[in-house]
């Protein structure tokens, strides 16, 4: 699995 | 997806709800200032990247102005209160005894330890996330020690508390379709779903049927 740094969510 | 849009839109709902309630009623009665304050401090610490114009979206850009400018406008609301009020706004004050130190600065540790890049932007983010999963702890604890609360401010932190525990699917349905495991969202998300779950039974039991909101 990945943890991306992009916060896409808010 | 769908969890996703129902807790965004939930979100903005909450606030829709509490705008009215304050535009209405002119009266901030059982609505705690130092929890819309927390808002403003989270949004403000979590939408920096705003700021780096490596914007994701247009929805997700405009969303994040549209919550840091209504909490914003809530605390100005709130303050003009002082004026148009002054019986309201002393009650409130009164009410509105939690002390925030004892979140901030927890808060603050814990994102120097737990963050994904010890970045000045990913500090804050981080900030962000773990002080909004108790932000509403001086609301609650404002509610706890009145025992009632107007019937439209319960629906404001039914819809807020909903739009946090609707992004765990969301987080669930993330993880099988794009294998993406956002630990410090799922962890603060859970945990500021269970800050909620008292408010989640009781608002059940007695606003969903009709009766109004008070603590046994």
């Amino acid at each position: 699995t990945t943890t991306p740094l992009e916060h896409d969510e808010l | 997806n769908i969890f996703r849009i129902l807790a965004d839109l939930s979100h903005l709902a909450s606030i829709v709800i509490l705008l009215e309630t304050i535009r209405k009623a002119r009266q901030i009665d059982g609505i705690s200032l130092k929890t819309q304050i927390l808002y403003v401090l989270v949004f403000c610490t979590r939408y920096l990247d705003l700021l780096t114009f490596r914007w994701t979206s247009l929805y997700n850009t405009l969303m994040k102005f549209f919550f840091i400018g209504t909490s914003v406008y809530v605390v100005k609301l709130m303050q003009d209160c002082k004026l148009t009020n002054p019986v309201s706004y002393k009650d409130m004050m009164f009410r509105d005894t939690f002390q925030i130190k004892y979140l901030l600065g927890p808060c603050a540790l814990l994102a120097l330890v737990f963050n994904y890049k010890f970045t000045v932007l990913e500090l804050c983010w981080s900030f962000s996330i773990w002080l909004e999963s108790v932000a509403i702890l001086p609301q609650l604890f404002m509610l706890s020690r009145s025992g009632k609360a107007s019937t439209l401010t319960t629906h404001y932190i039914f819809a807020l508390g909903l739009y946090r525990a609707l992004y765990i699917p969301n987080w669930i349905w993330r993880y099988y379709s794009e294998n993406r495991l956002e630990k410090l969202s799922i962890f603060t998300g859970l945990l500021q779903t269970a800050l909620y779950s008292d408010f989640f039974y009781i608002y059940y039991r007695k606003v969903m049927k009709g009766r109004g909101f008070e603590l046994p």
